[in-house]
């Protein structure tokens, strides 16, 4: 027996909003790169009735890359949405949900990120760092070159690159390329490391052995690399604090598809 | 004798009254921009 029609819901009725939300906490808990995303607008939503209590939701949702990197322990509500003219990356998803005896949860999902067009960027300011593909030659020099300069100078465990979040290129009035990595804690003082680099292995897969790194690399006219890095494990909670201004914070994935 | 004052009068007892302070709904979807469009 076909179910009664139900009104149709608006994107902006508070059922929407939890579905969403429901779905937005599942698309971040089942990603393992770059940032959290937060809802930026619920595109569409349908309704399918299957029965008493019992209803399939499609859900089309605009979400934007925060500042939090996905194994960042700071809750999405206190992540920041990068700002536009940071070159903001959108994810377009789209998800199936299931409403049963009022209880959401998440069936599938679909999504697809890409970065905000270079055009777009300049157009409100001409002289902002653009993103670059992260194989970039002097993104790889510049996280190279920054976590050789970390682990050089720090006392704690010795760190490996675990993945490259976002490089960016700023040519005028400096030469800067700014990148943002994961990295990972390794059983080795970084004073080990110096004698046998190769004998250095990853700790367990614990979100305290994974830290976070963001730093500039000066190109032109004078070439100097500044930047920090920390350890999640060692990180007290400061999620509204500007980058830079703090150590361990950012990465992001651009042109990625999930599902 | 017909004025045109009654013939406005007229047409507006034609349409659907709504009470005071009606708000039209926004259109249901896409939903509002929480942070910027792109």
């Amino acid at each position: 027996v076909p179910a009664a029609p139900l009104a149709p819901l608006g994107c902006d009725d508070p059922e929407s909003e939890a579905a969403a939300e429901v779905a937005v906490n599942y698309i971040n808990g089942h990603s393992h790169h770059g940032f959290k995303f937060a809802l930026n607008r619920i595109e569409d939503v349908h309704v399918v009735p299957q029965g008493p209590n019992n209803a399939i939701i499609f859900l089309e949702l605009d979400l934007l890359e925060t500042k939090c990197p996905i194994l960042s322990p700071t809750p999405l509500a206190n992540c920041t949405v990068r700002s536009f003219i940071e070159h903001a990356v959108e994810g377009d998803c789209d998800v199936k949900l299931q409403k049963l005896d009022g209880k959401i949860s998440v069936l599938a999902s679909k999504c697809h990120s890409h970065a905000d067009s270079n055009k777009d960027i300049t157009k409100v300011c001409p002289d902002c760092p653009l993103l670059v593909n992260l194989n970039n030659t002097e993104v790889l020099e510049s996280v190279s070159a920054l976590l050789n300069d970390f682990n050089s100078k720090t006392t704690g465990p010795y760190l490996r690159l675990l993945e490259i979040g976002r490089g960016k290129i700023q040519y005028y009035p400096s030469h800067v390329v700014t990148v943002e990595f994961a990295v990972g804690a390794t059983n080795c003082s970084a004073e080990e490391a110096k004698v046998n680099v190769e004998a250095c292995q990853l700790l367990p897969e614990d979100q305290s052995n994974f830290g976070f790194c963001i730093g500039t690399m000066v190109k032109h006219p004078i070439q100097n690399v500044h930047g920090d890095c920390q350890l999640y494990g060692h990180q007290v909670p400061t999620p509204d604090i500007p980058l830079l201004s703090r150590p361990g914070v950012t990465y992001a994935h651009a042109g990625q598809d999930t599902s | 004798p017909v004025t045109k004052r009654a013939v406005a009068e007229a047409a507006q007892h034609d349409k659907v009254p709504r009470p005071v302070g009606f708000v039209p709904p926004p259109p249901p979807c896409p939903g509002k921009i929480r942070h910027f469009d792109i």
